[in-house]
Parts: structure tokens; C-alpha cells; sequence
């Protein structure tokens, strides 16, 4: 089952008891959304109205923490460490796996340097047990780890909450797509085509030079 | 003949009652089934050499077991006496058990786990036995040595939905998920092992040890390209010659894909699958997410 | 709608669906 599936309950779990609750409350919903283990989408929770209402209150900070888990790397976390609440293990755990996701987005080879610097890791292993345990066996990632190479490569990478302004590129390269797979499939037209037309035409010649040896076998005779 | 033959067959019982299995075992073979002089039926032939041979597995003595269901393994196919029958087969895949056959072993508690009747004769045959026979299985085959014939079993079982239900199912899912098992799941697996299981084989490991240090490589063969012998021993937990030495015979053995190179200390992992292959199924993939994004779209009428 | 949105840009990332050496190699 692909994660999309598996962490629809738990979106709509945390929807309900956010459009449940008010005020402190709501801090609690927050925490326990950004901790859970299976989930690894927030767009729909921020847009839910009475988390809207905490901006301006004393617990607008959390609604900078969704927006963080929603768009936002470990990197973010650390840079805005003193303006946001601290981070419990669950939660430092599952930014990092969102900052992986953040970092295929942009490359299919991710460089274990990088990686151990984003993600704040000191050795191979202990990169490799993250990766293993944290990414790969959690289903939000498909890859190979090489280590000849000391890199990740990415088969696949769950997709993230939209960060603004991303949709454009996004429809910029569907289209990109579009053309692309309506040019590939022109050309497998074009080679069916010259396949047929060769064919016809080896066929003929083929013809051809049977008669030909016909003819000179009736004369020989 | 007669009277020696009741005198022995009283006195295992009391060996029996005592719990002095072997005892009561070599009693019993004492009787001369195959004596010319009284002509003793087949089925009284084939539950004597069924008993001697539960007598023996009670001691754990597969060697004196084995020699006593060969014997009946030429008596059991006439027999309708399924009672005897089903016995036998237990002493067969409990011998393939300690003889650490353990892929037959599997498939021979999977066959008794299957039987449908609940009463055979005078004799009940429990839920809770068969649950049993299920979890023998599941442990042999998680026991024995990793590679695509174990991996056909494991999904078979994985498959069987009565292994769900089974207290040895987390494992047997990561198991078939091909996933690295930690110590501690490995530690609550060994808890239910039996003694034979956990033996120490001549290289100083046990049974239970190469079964899991093959499992881990042969999982850690689908996460990584490469890997050097140093971080694979940290991965397995064992020191990195011993890894190179498992995972050489494991290759050896086309129970692994892949190449050592000495030179360099690293082991190159190969795909299943040809690249062109993997580039197929990479397309397909895509374009099955592609339907179901647009599935999903159509269903939400977008 | 975020979800499928998420998964349309997961599917943005799947391609080029191969790339190692050898696989251009076997491709030629």
C-alpha cells in the first residue's frame, strides 16, 4: 500500500480533532500530528479554520511548526531554532525524514556528505541505519545505498506538501512530459512505419530476384 | 516369542510412565517385527516403529528416530490407519527438524498444519496442534539458509492467512519483506526456539546465528549496490572476514547475486534483473502511479 | 486537493526512470 493510502486515516484523524478543538488545545493536536510516525503530510491540517485563528494568538509559533513539517528541512528547523518551540525526538525523527524527501526532490543521487550534513548524522553507519530503518522500511523512499560511490540513489521518493509557487513548475514540467511522450510516440509511429515500408520493400526486391533466378533457370533449361 | 514380546511391550510402558523415553524406545525395538517364525501384521509393525520413533524425538535422538521411520516409510503407504499415518508424518518432519533439513522439514509441518478433519479414529485433532505444526513451519523456514527457494516458501506462508494469527507473524512479515532483523527481534524469535535450533555449529556459530546473519546479508544485498566488509560486518554484527566468508558462499551457492572484490574489500551486489529489465519495470511503475493519480482524479470527479 | 497533488509531484521525480552506466551500456 503506498503512503498516500496509509496516511489518508491519519489525515483526516488530525483534521477532525483540529476542526474539534480551540485555542491551547490545538497546540496538543499539533504536536502529536508532527510526531506520529505514519505521517508525513500537513497542508490539509493547516488549512483547517480554527488553526487559521491561532495566527496572531500566543500560539500562532505552532502554526509556524505545521508549516515547518508541512514545507520545511531540518536545516529550516535549526536556522529558526530560538523562535520555534523545542522539538521532541519523535518530531526531530520525522523533520529529518521530510528533509530526505525535500532533498530527492531535487536530485536522484544524493551524496552521503550532503546527507550527513542535512541530516546532522556524524558516520556511515548511523546514516545508513537512518536511511535503512527510518526512510527505506518506513515506505517513503525506494533506492540503493553505494557506498563505493557514497551516495543514495532514489527510485522513489513519497511527495511532500506543496510549498507555494511550486505549481507552476510542476505544471511546467507535466506539459514538458506531455510533449515529450506525444513526440516519442510520433516517432514510434514514424519507425512502425519505415518498418513497414522496409519490410514491403525487401519483400518486393525479394520478388524480384526470385524471378530473376527464375528466368535464368527456364534459359539455362 | 509371545510372552517376550508382552514382557517388553509392559516394560516400555513403565519406561514410558517414567519419562525414560530412550529406555522405553529400546525396549520396544528389542521385539523382532520381522521374525519369521510368528507373522506379525503390518499395522502392528508400523505403529511399533511409529511409538519407537516418538519415543526417540523425545529425547531428541534423531539418529535412532530416523532408523525407525525409514522402517515404517515402507509400511505407511499401505496403511489406513490415519491415525498412524498422520504420527508418522510428525516424525518425519520433526527428524528433518533437528537434522536441520529445515526447508523440508517446513513444507512437511505445512502439510500436517493443512489437514482438514478435526477427528481421525478415536483421536481429536486440535486447533492449538495444528497452529503448532503452522509455527514449526514458519520457524524452519525462517531457519533455513536464505536464498529465492526460502524466499518461494516464505511466501506461501505469507500468503496463508491463518499465519496472521500466528505470535511468530511479525517476524515471518519481515522476513518475507526481506527486511533486516534487529537484535531484539531476533532475541524474542530465539525465545521459542527449540535446542537443537540454537546449536553451535563448528564455526562457533549457532544455527540460529547463520540463519540470521544469511537472512541480513541477503536483505542488505536489496538496499545497497555496493558495501565495504567492514561496514557489513558492523551491519551484521560479525567481524568482516567472517562476512566476506558467508556471503562468498552464499554466491557460491547462486543464493546471492553479486561479486567480491578482495582488492578493494567491497561486494558488489547484482539485480535479479538486467538493467533493461529494471528499466522496463521502472516505466511501468510509472505509468501505473500515472493511472492512479488520474483514477483518483476521475473518482473525485476533477 | 493535497494528496493528489503530493502524489503528482512524487511521479515528477520518477524519471529518468534509469541511469546507471551500465544500463546505457545494455541500452545501446
Amino acid at each position: 500500500m503506498d503512503i498516500e493510502q496509509k496516511q489518508a486515516e491519519f489525515i483526516d484523524y488530525f483534521v477532525k480533532q483540529a476542526e474539534n478543538q480551540k485555542g491551547s488545545s490545538l497546540v496538543n493536536v499539533i504536536v502529536e500530528a508532527t510526531s506520529h510516525p505514519s505521517l508525513f503530510a500537513f497542508s490539509e491540517i493547516l488549512s483547517v479554520p480554527s488553526i487559521i485563528q491561532l495566527q496572531g494568538t500566543e500560539f500562532s509559533v505552532y502554526i509556524d511548526v505545521l508549516r515547518l513539517f508541512a514545507h520545511g528541512t531540518w536545516s529550516d528547523y535549526k536556522s529558526n531554532a530560538g523562535s520555534l518551540p523545542p522539538l521532541v525526538p519523535s518530531q526531530v525523527r520525522k523533520l529529518k525524514q521530510l528533509s530526505l524527501l525535500t532533498l530527492a526532490e531535487v536530485d536522484k543521487v544524493l551524496p552521503y556528505d550532503l546527507l550527513m550534513v542535512e541530516l546532522d548524522v556524524s558516520n556511515v553507519r548511523e546514516l545508513e541505519d537512518f536511511l535503512i530503518n527510518e526512510c527505506m522500511y518506513s515506505g517513503i523512499v525506494r533506492g540503493k545505498l553505494d557506498q563505493l560511490r557514497r551516495c543514495f540513489e532514489v527510485q522513489f521518493a513519497a511527495g511532500r506538501d506543496l510549498r507555494p509557487g511550486q505549481l507552476g513548475s510542476m505544471i511546467q514540467t507535466l506539459s514538458a512530459w506531455l510533449s515529450t511522450s506525444d513526440n516519442l510516440l510520433v516517432s514510434i509511429q514514424d519507425k512502425i512505419k519505415w518498418a513497414d515500408t522496409r519490410s514491403e520493400l525487401d519483400k518486393k526486391h525479394q520478388k524480384e530476384i526470385e524471378d530473376r533466378v527464375e528466368e535464368v533457370k527456364k534459359t539455362l533449361n | 516369542e509371545e510372552q517376550v514380546l508382552i514382557i517388553r511391550e509392559k516394560l516400555a510402558e513403565l519406561y514410558e510412565a517414567e519419562q525414560e523415553w530412550s529406555k522405553a524406545a529400546r525396549m520396544l525395538s528389542g521385539i523382532d517385527l520381522d521374525s519369521s517364525i510368528r507373522l506379525l501384521d503390518e499395522s502392528y509393525k508400523l505403529s511399533k516403529c511409529v511409538k519407537i520413533a516418538s519415543l526417540y524425538l523425545e529425547d531428541d535422538d534423531a539418529v535412532n528416530a530416523e532408523t525407525f521411520t525409514n522402517k515404517a516409510s515402507f509400511l505407511v503407504n499401505n496403511s489406513k490407519q490415519e491415525v498412524l499415518v498422520l504420527q508418522y508424518k510428525v516424525c518425519a518432519a520433526r527428524i528433518l527438524d533437528m537434522k536441520r533439513k529445515f526447508l523440508d522439514a517446513a513444507l512437511k509441518y505445512y502439510e500436517i498444519s493443512q489437514i482438514e478433519k478435526r477427528q481421525i479414529g478415536d483421536e481429536w485433532i486440535d486447533e492449538e496442534a495444528l497452529e503448532q505444526a503452522l509455527t514449526a513451519a514458519v520457524t524452519c523456514t525462517i531457519l533455513a539458509p536464505a536464498g529465492p527457494q526460502r524466499s518461494r516458501v516464505l511466501a506461501n506462508f505469507y500468503k496463508d492467512e491463518r499465519c496472521s494469527k500466528l505470535k511468530i507473524y511479525p517476524i515471518l512479515e519481515k522476513v518475507y519483506l526481506e527486511r533486516i532483523l534487529r537484535k531484539p527481534e531476533i532475541d524474542s524469535f530465539a525465545e521459542d526456539l527449540k535446542e537443537h535450533q540454537k546449536a553451535l555449529l563448528p564455526d562457533n556459530f549457532t544455527v540460529l546465528d547463520r540463519a540470521m546473519i544469511e537472512h541480513n546479508l541477503l536483505s542488505a544485498s536489496k538496499l545497497y549496490t555496493n558495501i565495504s566488509f567492514e561496514e557489513l560486518g558492523a551491519l551484521l554484527g560479525i567481524a568482516p572476514p567472517k562476512a566476506e566468508k558467508i556471503a562468498s558462499k552464499m554466491i557460491y551457492e547462486d543464493r546471492m547475486k553479486g561479486s567480491i572484490d578482495q582488492v578493494e574489500a567491497f561486494i558488489h551486489f547484482d539485480d535479479d534483473k538486467e538493467e533493461l529489465q529494471q528499466w522496463d519495470q521502472h516505466i511501468v511503475g510509472l505509468c501505473q502511479s500515472l493511472n492512479d493519480v488520474l483514477d483518483t482524479m476521475s473518482k473525485k470527479g476533477l | 486537493d493535497n494528496s493528489l497533488l503530493r502524489q503528482v509531484s512524487s511521479l515528477l521525480r520518477r524519471l529518468p526512470a534509469i541511469e546507471s552506466g551500465k544500463f546505457q551500456d545494455d541500452f545501446l
